[in-house]
């Protein structure tokens, strides 16, 4: 475990939780892509398995127990408790043009064609692209809330952080994990251009506008 | 080897 790796879970816990307690106390999912969390549950179920089968650390078995449970209320938030709320005419987003090709591509290219590896790879390249249905929504608003945007910049600062893991585990441990590596850059890039408005719009405005 | 270690990463 190293710094970045470590501050890249806490991002990533803050920005499950803040998305969370939005919807929670504000009793509102308006502006969030229920899409787009569905596709996280799947990631955290396909990639968590390994829960049943190893135990690796006290901290690594909470944290998945915690994304997973956190992953599952939020979706329960959005389609049960709050459906009402729920923006369907804006998350529109196919999500089986990304499911079919990220299945496909698992079965082709990964490290170990065992059914937890595929589902691990599985869960790697998913989570790569999960977010497009959100970021698509809101480029079709053309606004999001604050706390939304707040989850956006740590939901994609914690892959970011992850990359310079990676760095410092090559160069420390030399280890690396191509396949995690490149769909992390993947993931990143995607969140450039809300990066780039987060920073430049953040200040001053309540509402995010994105260029439609 | 790269992929024995990589399940400690979250």
């Amino acid at each position: 475990m190293n710094i970045f790796r470590l501050t890249g879970d806490l991002s990533h816990l803050a920005a499950i939780i803040i998305l969370l307690l939005k919807i929670w106390k504000t009793r509102s999912c308006a502006g969030i892509s229920g899409k787009s969390q569905i596709l996280f549950a799947l990631v955290f179920t396909s990639r968590y398995l390994d829960l049943l089968t190893s135990f690796i650390s006290l901290y690594n078995t909470t944290m998945k127990v915690i994304y997973i449970g956190c992953a599952y209320a939020t979706v329960y938030l959005i389609y049960a408790k709050f459906k009402a709320t729920y923006d369907g005419n804006h998350d529109t987003f196919r999500v089986e043009f990304l499911v079919v090709p990220v299945g496909g591509l698992a079965f082709l290219v990964n490290h170990d064609f065992s059914p937890l590896e595929i589902l691990w790879t599985f869960s790697i390249y998913l989570e790569s692209v999960a977010i497009l249905p959100q970021l698509f929504m809101i480029s079709k608003t053309g606004e999001a809330e604050t706390i939304t945007t707040h989850y956006l910049f740590f939901l994609g600062l914690y892959r970011a952080l992850y990359l310079i893991n990676w760095i410092w585990r090559f160069y420390f441990e030399g280890f690396f994990d191509m396949i995690a590596i490149v769909a992390g850059v993947v993931q990143t890039i995607l969140y450039c251009d809300f990066f780039y408005l987060y920073v430049t719009k953040g200040e001053g405005r309540s509402q995010l506008s994105i260029p439609t | 080897e790269t992929d024995s270690k990589h399940k400690d990463e979250l």
